[in-house]
């Protein structure tokens, strides 16, 4: 028996949300510690990685490990029948075919059901080790969000610089070119608005545009986003979600052709 | 050039 409740379907929507773009599919692995997906987007370029830890949930209860493959638009379809207050319980028997998202209104007068197939996916599992970055930014996930989208009017691709000074996003095409510096925040008032920067040694790497965008769809759930690079290694992207877990992002670099 | 992400993690 697999159960797990939120008082709130708000945060499950946002999770939605910010993996339904690059994701057709996912198989959620559930065992007593939580929640886990990785999935690639079809072109297997970038891969997303969501952790939901069991203690973050109003109620958790798995008494098998189970995976449960969805269709990620049919998810959708369905969370979108559920009220932004709603509690939300996800339920499957052991070995089951079929998973039911339960939604009870705050008063408990309306109470839906909704209960999908599963898929049985071959989906490849990615081994990431725990990895010290030669860069590690974090910065107001809205302005990161507000850059992507920026830049991306300008090139296919963003080079994004780091230095101890700061962090620079440029983006060059037909049009003509862009420059976005961020210095690192000192003394700020509000922690979330704050800009810092831990380097070991300067990178500049050259990412896709799309898929930054794509990332920034995480952009509800968290105030902040942390950038993790190195030279010729997959840039991370990651949106905490608070007291439940994390999403991050893989983007391997574009390299001269 | 985009390269794949597979090239650079293992399969678990």
């Amino acid at each position: 028996m697999f159960e797990a409740r939120l008082n709130n379907a708000t945060t499950l929507k946002k999770i939605l949300d910010a993996i339904k773009d690059l994701l057709n599919e996912g198989t959620f692995d559930c065992s007593d510690s939580g929640i886990q997906l990785q999935a690639m987007d079809n072109s297997h370029v970038s891969l997303v990685s969501l952790t939901l830890r069991s203690d973050g949930f109003d109620k958790f209860r798995c008494d098998r490990n189970l995976s449960m493959g969805m269709n990620l638009g049919s998810m959708a379809k369905i969370l979108k029948c559920a009220n932004n207050d709603d509690t939300v319980t996800i339920k499957a028997q052991d070995n089951a075919d079929t998973v039911t998202f339960m939604f009870e209104s705050q008063n408990q007068e309306k109470v839906s059901d909704y209960e999908m197939k599963l898929m049985n996916l071959d989906q490849e599992h990615l081994g990431i080790p725990e990895t010290d970055y030669s860069c590690v930014v974090r910065m107001p996930a809205m302005e990161f969000a507000r850059i992507c989208r920026d830049l991306a009017q300008f090139s296919e691709s963003v080079v994004i610089c780091c230095t101890k000074e700061g962090v620079k996003f440029s983006a060059s095409g037909d049009v003509g070119s862009a420059n976005v510096k961020l210095a690192q925040t000192f003394n700020v008032d509000k922690e979330e608005e704050a800009i810092v920067i831990e380097m070991q040694e300067p990178v500049v790497l050259t990412f896709a545009c799309r898929y930054l965008n794509a990332f920034t769809k995480a952009t509800p759930l968290s105030n902040q986003v942390q950038l993790s690079m190195s030279a010729d290694v997959p840039l991370v992207v990651e949106y905490r979600i608070a007291e439940l877990g994390h999403i991050r992002y893989y983007l391997a670099p574009k390299i001269e052709d | 050039m985009q390269r794949d992400i597979r090239s650079f993690y293992k399969t678990a």
